[in-house]
């Protein structure tokens, strides 16, 4: 029967308000009990 | 000994690195010197560098104080590898051939450890994830952060082979492989600089790559998916599953719609919510229609009008069967009917765990192959010709899935209707041509004595749909509705639902 | 026989890689003791997002001569922002205008809490990561912070942050509203300061970021 994703997706940070975000490029782990630090994304830094 | 040198020259580098920033000019002479010394210069002293540094960063960390730096010689390696994949001369061989050797190393370095009592999946793990950083970091902006613009161009042409060679090498860490790395593994394969690069290469270059990744987790949940007990390992890592899938749901859902045929072949066959995440995927950017509006039509929905893009063509796995299929679309006939029919069951039986049978007479993924091919051909008549053509029970598409249903087995029609309700997702021409052929048919005269055992799995497949946690598709909602609707069959006086009291209560209540 | 086999670098390792091609075309159908053990021990030892996390090795000491705290932290700073906390818009300086807010709503970082915190320092703070952090990911949030959220510009000429002010005169004027520029002075005062009247913009100055 699966189960209530609310808190899953509210974990995953979707969707967190009206807005769309994206949630992969901040992905911390698959299981919200190892992802208790938000980890460094991609970035670049102009010359 | 050489072993011993070459820990002395790794050891060196490693504390080089935590003393200047990597940057520095001084870090570049140290590799330098390492290829004039023929360290790195020739591949065999290379391959023997590689592990005895990789075996040093391993044991560095299983000796390390846990709370403390365990992964400065591992980051280290990582920063090592990075700089050759980037800097060297590659004139005697190719870039990618670097890559592989690297891979291939780590890979046998793995094999073996992971045997031993003492192994742990997090330093591999560790490479890894920095290969990946280091590379989406030099990767931004086309690789501007390159001063070189020769190596700046090399870099952005080698780029998709980055991603498809590290998939594959992933494909050979796989769980079936490797249990003893499952969890880092899941991580790597959604791992924040692997997953959303991968999705995003242009053309989808990437997407191949990736859906069979996506089917080694699938498939190795699909073999320890037993009826009753479920590991507390494996319930782990499908939770881990549906969570990365959810992602991917929101972030690229195109990737999901595309490649749905594939994942739905590969799906554990209990697995009914991920199935349901997976089919409820919409593009970006579509505003549809609630689902649960009564007065909707799919014929005033203009979306239902559009054919859903497809990533991987069916037709390619339907091998004898293509030219029947085709034929019969064409001109129908009975013996056509009957070679494809004949071709849809095994040969041997299949172990498949599902709700209510542990194994299949029929090749479930032809099925699902000829429905989709069917559904395909019927969407592009629908824009060559007229919508008159294709829905019309008259016509070849509808007969063909008709006859195939009325003939078949009880298993046969559960399969075939099963793959037809998967085909009611969010509004396209599949959608609403799907949900006309299975409203048709439920309240059809054609059937005869056969009708109740349709309707009634039909029905069930239905349920199985329906009845687990959201989400639910658009089109599975839409459909129930229409159903519930319908004025020709009462759904409620069905015998088979007075029969089951629990059933009647839950459409009743519907 | 194979050659592969022979070959010294490898014959140790291959048969464990060859092993798995086993298990990789005919998987156990029942999970045997040894397996399970080995998952579960892939669940013991489970990699979370500190292990995924950027690698540092050396951390450049900050980029300019500045007093520092003994309690200053080494270690990156990573936590986790409440989701449902509103975010209230800086108080402090510029008009932030609705287009911008919604670009920046939209990119990767406006969820991670590190941003978010970014939005509520104030300007002297933005400016010492932006000078003392340089090339690292908080110098690149504390631009975006500036630039996206702050409007303010980055010049690559004299590398100082300059922002556009604009004042509305009362009716009657020759015009409706006044523009003056500020910049902030790193190098001296640590102070923003006015441009001179006889400052022209010119676009090509500017980073585009």
């Amino acid at each position: 029967l699966g189960a209530d994703l609310s808190s899953m997706l509210y974990s995953l940070g979707i969707p967190r308000d009206k807005q769309h975000h994206r949630v992969l490029d901040t992905f911390q782990s698959p299981w919200a009990e190892t992802s208790r630090s938000e980890v460094e994304p991609k970035f670049s830094i102009p010359d | 000994t050489v072993n011993e040198k070459y820990s002395l020259v790794f050891t060196e580098w490693v504390k080089l690195l935590q003393k200047v920033d990597i940057e520095d000019s001084v870090v570049l002479i140290f590799i330098k010197q390492m290829m004039d010394k023929g360290i790195l210069s020739e591949s065999d002293n290379m391959i023997k560098f590689m592990k005895c540094a990789l075996e040093l960063s391993v044991s560095s960390f299983k000796e390390s104080d846990p709370t403390g730096e365990v992964f400065t010689a591992i980051d280290a390696l990582g920063k090592l590898i990075i700089k050759l994949l980037i800097f060297q001369e590659f004139s005697d061989y190719y870039r990618g051939d670097f890559l592989n050797t690297i891979y291939s190393t780590i890979l046998l370095v793995f094999a073996e450890d992971h045997e031993q009592e003492t192994f742990n999946e997090r330093p591999y793990f560790r490479l890894l994830s920095n290969l990946f950083y280091e590379w989406s970091n030099i990767r931004g902006h086309k690789f501007s952060s390159i001063k070189d613009v020769k190596i700046r161009k090399e870099l952005y042409t080698f780029d998709i082979e980055f991603y498809n060679i590290s998939a594959t090498y992933l494909h050979s860490f796989q769980p079936f492989a490797f249990p003893g790395f499952s969890f880092a593994w899941v991580s790597l394969i959604s791992h924040r600089m692997f997953l959303p690069q991968i999705l995003r290469l242009p053309d989808k270059s990437g997407w191949e790559k990736l859906t069979l990744l996506i089917i080694d987790l699938f498939k190795f949940l699909d073999q320890y998916t037993k009826r009753g007990i479920v590991s507390d390992a494996i319930s782990v890592v499908y939770k881990g599953t549906l969570r990365v899938i959810l992602g991917i749901s929101n972030d690229v859902p195109d990737f999901l719609i595309e490649n749905h045929y594939e994942l739905m072949n590969n799906l554990p066959a209990t697995y009914f919510q991920l199935k349901n995440v997976i089919l409820s995927s919409i593009p970006k950017k579509k505003i549809v229609p609630n689902p649960y509006d009564p007065n909707l039509n799919m014929a005033d929905v203009e979306l239902c009008q559009q054919k859903p893009s497809i990533f991987y063509d069916p037709v390619k796995d339907l091998q004898s069967l293509k030219k029947p299929v085709d034929n019969y679309l064409r001109i129908p006939s009975n013996s056509l009917l009957k070679a494809i029919l004949n071709g849809l069951y095994r040969t041997e039986y299949d172990v498949k765990i599902g709700v209510g049978y542990d194994y299949l007479s029929i090749d479930n993924k032809l099925v699902r192959g000829v429905v989709l091919h069917v559904g395909i051909e019927a969407g592009l008549e629908n824009e060559r010709t007229s919508s008159s053509a294709v829905f019309n029970t008259k016509s070849s598409y509808y007969t063909l899935l008709y006859n195939l249903i009325n003939e078949g087995s009880t298993e046969l029609r559960y399969q075939i209707l099963q793959v037809m309700l998967e085909q009611l997702r969010y509004p396209n021409i599949h959608t609403y041509w799907f949900s006309y052929v299975l409203l048709n048919m439920f309240t059809s005269k054609e059937f005869g004595s056969n009708i109740s055992e349709i309707q009634e799995i039909m029905l069930r497949c239905l349920l199985e749909r329906v009845i687990v946690n959201k989400p639910h598709t658009w089109g599975i909602i839409v459909f129930f509705t229409q159903l519930l609707q319908n004025k020709e069959v009462n759904i409620l006086e069905l015998d088979f639902i007075k029969n089951i009291p629990e059933i009647e209560n839950i459409l009743e209540q519907s | 026989q194979n050659q592969a086999f022979r070959n010294p670098l490898f014959n140790e390792e291959l048969k464990y890689w060859l092993n798995t091609k086993k298990t990789l075309m005919q998987p156990y159908k029942e999970m045997p003791q040894s397996m399970l053990s080995q998952l579960e021990s892939s669940l013991l030892n489970c990699p979370d997002s500190l292990d995924a996390d950027s690698p540092y090795l050396y951390r450049k000491p900050l980029s300019l001569p500045h007093p520092t705290s003994i309690f200053f932290p080494n270690e990156p700073i990573r936590f986790i922002y409440p989701f449902d906390l509103k975010l209230s818009n800086n108080a402090t300086n510029n008009n932030t205008n609705t287009s911008s807010q919604k670009k920046v709503k939209n990119d990767i970082y406006s969820n991670t809490s590190l941003a978010k915190i970014f939005t509520k320092f104030d300007l002297d703070t933005l400016f010492f990561i932006f000078y003392h952090y340089q090339g690292t990911y908080e110098q690149f949030l504390s631009s975006r912070e500036l630039n996206k959220n702050r409007n303010w510009q980055f010049n690559k000429v004299d590398r100082c942050w300059y922002y556009k002010e604009i004042e509305k005169l009362p009716p009657g004027m020759n015009k409706s509203e006044e523009e003056s520029w500020r910049y902030f002075d790193y190098k001296k005062s640590w102070l923003a300061r006015r441009c001179s009247p006889d400052f022209v913009y010119k676009k090509e100055d500017f980073e585009k970021l």
